[in-house]
């Protein structure tokens, strides 16, 4: 693959959340991006709906379109099937749940249009 | 072993300013 994956996203990998406390990637959380967010003086969560899922260009990619904040804001995010996002109450979800699973060990659900995804903006943004 | 910051994990989806 051309594209280097994000290491982070491997099942075991030590993830602190703002209040240094450390956890597994899969063990994360709602509340843990939702509590080091509120710690943060810089970034604030956002919850953004899935509006769209399109192909991308190439074969293993592909473009999401999200409604971003209470603005709604609509943003495109180009991506590879196996990239995870994390949906609040559910957890990891990808677009391809089978190969994030292979390629990370990475339980994950699939990715639908509808679901609302942590993501992050600047606080000082407005 | 690496430790990751939390917020490498979450996409940063900066709504265009539109004002």
């Amino acid at each position: 693959s051309p594209v280097a994956l994000p290491p982070f996203f491997m099942r075991g990998s030590i993830i602190q959340l703002a209040d240094g406390e450390l956890k597994r990637v899969e063990d994360l959380k709602t509340e843990d991006f939702i509590q080091s967010a509120e710690i943060s003086s810089e970034l604030k969560i956002d919850s953004s709906t899935v509006e769209r899922i399109d192909s991308g260009q190439t074969p293993n990619a592909v473009v999401i379109q999200f409604s971003v904040g209470e603005l709604k804001a609509q943003v495109c995010v180009e991506v590879l099937v196996e990239y995870p996002f994390f949906v609040f109450g559910q957890g990891w979800s990808s677009c391809c749940p089978d190969r994030t699973t292979q390629l990370f060990e990475l339980s994950c659900a699939k990715l639908c249009v509808g679901d609302v995804c942590v993501s992050l903006t600047l606080r000082s943004l407005r | 072993v690496p430790v990751f910051p939390w917020h490498s994990l979450v996409p940063f989806l900066a709504p265009t300013q539109s004002d």
